[in-house]
């Protein structure tokens, strides 16, 4: 509920909170690998 | 009294990862209504919202882009806005309950009606009942003048009986002279026009309800802001005003009117009248003050801010109130000099546009006004007021030592407790129906960006079971919700 | 805009976008940087500048319909806070995305482009110039 409210999906419709939270996992894995890649 | 009063006012500071997450949520509000909108455009999506069959030349209506936050964000939580109630608004109150299958763009009634604690509307002196003196007096009106003049004061004249309204308002307020009006937003709206004009100059307070705001462009005076009531900004615009005068031509001001209200009823303040007395007969400058909120909830004898702080009515050149939030009506009232009055009385918009008062509608004030001056041969009328300043200082104590962000003055009956984030404002009034208590929760545009908030109204109707029962319902939304906000180590500030 | 926490917001959208780019492992950090300047100022004009009026009703009857957002802020006022920070940022985002690239001369000139987009339409003299 927390994670809801704070970033406002708790406002929309449960395709968009599905597209948002994919987004923001696939942002996050990226970026573990690209740093991963990295260092 | 002043330095104990101001020292009551508190408005603690938005903390900073709050107001950034805040942000951060509408951005992401936006950014998804932007591709819903897209979505209605390429036609994967239809769309819900009222269309203008109008030829392709025709203006429309509303500019697309001025519904994008109505369509985009406010439809999606509107289930907790303009709920329709099944019960006069006394100190409880029935909300019909809606249901929805599309996302709050159509509902259906369920039939429930869920009997509900109203913190939501003004009702300071619990005098919205359908029992008692006053309803009696209202339907005993409606036998005798029937329901409305059907016509305007100008064209078919004054019903006796708003003459008793306006000679027991005078004399309540220990002013010369009064005019009543169906409206209370019209009272300001209608009559500013009437007051001021071109050449003169109208000093506004920045939070100042709309009907001010519309009331004072609709005059055509100049108009400037000033800070909320910040009597530095206000003492610096009156002497810029005075020492440069109209812009370009720097001819001096007619005359100067300063606008404030008694009672802020977003932000829970109250104005500092003494102080503002002060400048406006060091700058002589006229003063209107809207005691909408203040006037029967404020002050030892319910009086207003004029009681609260103890000032010479005199000093004060516009009374403006209204009869909505403290006598369980509606209307509003000009009080001041008699020459003033009779001016209005003339040139009031509201004299040839608007009908006269309904009867029932005045005499439900006047038997509140006898009621509260004491007049019906009982103190019912000082307990009520004792009454609601003691659940006021109740309610504020607890809700501050429970770590929330309250703002505004310790004795405003408008308790305002900060949620900023805009999920949050859905969260806590559906949460807090389901706890049995109706409250208002409020979100931009009506305030800032970052300064959502849910307002509660306590009235001397609510016993302290009740307010206990929303205390502790609070409490638990508090917790669930996540609105400690406060950093203060409660109980922080409490005298 | 003024309100507490706005520009702090500002900043840290900003960074996101560089983060979810720096994020794809194709893209290197030259690039990164001058994909997001580029997008910012791309955005950052077509917000300001070429939209109109306000995102819901005003109760000023339709005056701001005709203004853009940058002429809105502070009801017009020149050189306030917010607008100098405004001003600022396209500014600083092109010094470091030359720092980046290392003064790159294919780079420098989208910095350079991007950037005069973002701030030349902010200068007092283009108000309310269509």
């Amino acid at each position: 509920l927390q994670y809801l409210l704070n970033t406002a999906l708790y406002m929309l419709e449960p395709w968009e909170r599905l597209l948002f939270s994919t987004l923001l996992i696939g942002i996050l894995s990226t970026a573990i690998y690209s740093a991963f890649v990295f260092l | 009294g002043l330095a104990h009063s101001d020292s009551l006012e508190d408005f603690e500071e938005t903390p900073t990862w709050a107001a950034v997450i805040t942000v951060l949520g509408y951005a992401l509000l936006t950014a998804l209504g932007w591709l819903r909108d897209f979505l209605r455009n390429i036609g994967l999506e239809d769309k819900k919202t009222a269309q203008e069959p109008n030829p392709k030349d025709f203006v429309p209506l509303y500019q697309s882009y001025e519904c994008f936050y109505t369509r985009n964000l406010y439809t999606r939580i509107r289930d907790v806005f303009n709920q329709p109630i099944a019960s006069v608004a006394g100190a409880t109150v029935q909300v019909m309950e809606r249901l929805s299958t599309d996302f709050n763009w159509t509902f259906k009634f369920s039939g429930k009606k869920l009997p509900s604690i109203n913190l939501g509307s003004y009702n300071y002196l619990g005098f919205a009942e359908n029992y008692g003196p006053c309803s009696d007096q209202a339907t005993k009106s409606i036998e005798k003048y029937g329901i409305s003049s059907c016509s305007t004061r100008h064209e078919l004249g004054t019903q006796h009986y708003m003459k008793d309204l306006e000679s027991l308002m005078s004399e309540y307020l220990n002013v010369e002279d009064c005019i009543t009006f169906g409206m209370g937003f019209a009272t300001n709206a209608l009559n500013i026009p009437a007051l001021a004009g071109k050449g003169d100059l109208i000093l506004s307070d920045k939070l100042n309800h709309t009907s001010l705001i519309l009331g004072a462009r609709l005059s055509g005076a100049a108009v400037y802001t000033f800070n909320h009531n910040d009597i530095q900004d206000l003492e610096k615009r009156l002497r810029n005003a005075i020492i440069h005068g109209q812009p370009r031509t720097c001819r001096p001001w007619k005359k100067i009117l300063i606008i404030v209200e008694g009672v802020y009823s977003m932000e829970g303040s109250l104005c500092s009248l003494p102080k503002i007395i002060e400048l406006k007969k060091k700058y002589k400058a006229y003063l209107y003050v809207d005691e909408a909120h203040s006037i029967g909830a404020i002050g030892s004898r319910g009086r207003g801010v004029v009681d609260y702080w103890n000032v010479d009515p005199n000093d004060i050149d516009i009374h403006m109130g209204t009869f909505t939030k403290s006598f369980g009506s509606a209307g509003g009232y000009i009080a001041g000099k008699k020459s003033i009055i009779d001016h209005i009385r003339i040139y009031t918009h509201s004299g040839c546009y608007s009908t006269s008062m309904s009867a029932p509608i005045v005499f439900q004030i006047i038997s509140a006004l006898s009621i509260i001056m004491g007049r019906d041969g009982t103190n019912d009328g000082q307990k009520r007021i004792q009454q609601l300043a003691c659940n006021v200082r109740y309610f504020r104590r607890q809700l501050v030592d429970m770590g929330f962000i309250v703002y505004g003055n310790d004795n405003s009956p408008v308790v305002p407790v900060m949620i900023f984030m805009p999920a949050k404002i859905a969260a806590v009034n559906r949460e807090m129906l389901k706890r049995g208590c109706a409250v208002v929760t409020v979100g931009f545009p009506a305030t800032l960006l970052t300064e959502s908030r849910v307002r509660f109204c306590i009235s001397a109707g609510h016993t302290k079971e009740m307010l206990d029962h929303a205390l502790k319902a609070m409490d638990e939304v508090g917790d669930l919700v996540a609105l400690r906000y406060s950093k203060r180590n409660s109980p922080r500030r409490w005298h | 805009l003024n309100s507490r926490g706005v520009w702090l917001t500002y900043i840290i959208l900003v960074f996101v976008l560089h983060f979810i780019l720096l994020s794809i492992p194709t893209i290197t950090t030259p690039v990164a940087w001058t994909l997001t300047t580029t997008i910012h100022n791309v955005c950052s004009f077509y917000l300001f500048h070429l939209i109109k009026g306000a995102p819901w009703e005003t109760s000023d009857q339709g005056l701001a319909r005709r203004f853009t957002f940058w002429e809105q802020i502070d009801n017009g006022v020149q050189w306030t806070g917010t607008r100098k920070f405004l001003q600022i940022v396209p500014i600083v985002l092109f010094f470091i995305a030359s720092f980046y690239t290392k003064y790159d001369k294919t780079h420098f000139m989208i910095n350079m482009v991007t950037m005069l987009l973002a701030v030349i339409p902010k200068f007092p003299i283009f108000f309310g110039v269509r």
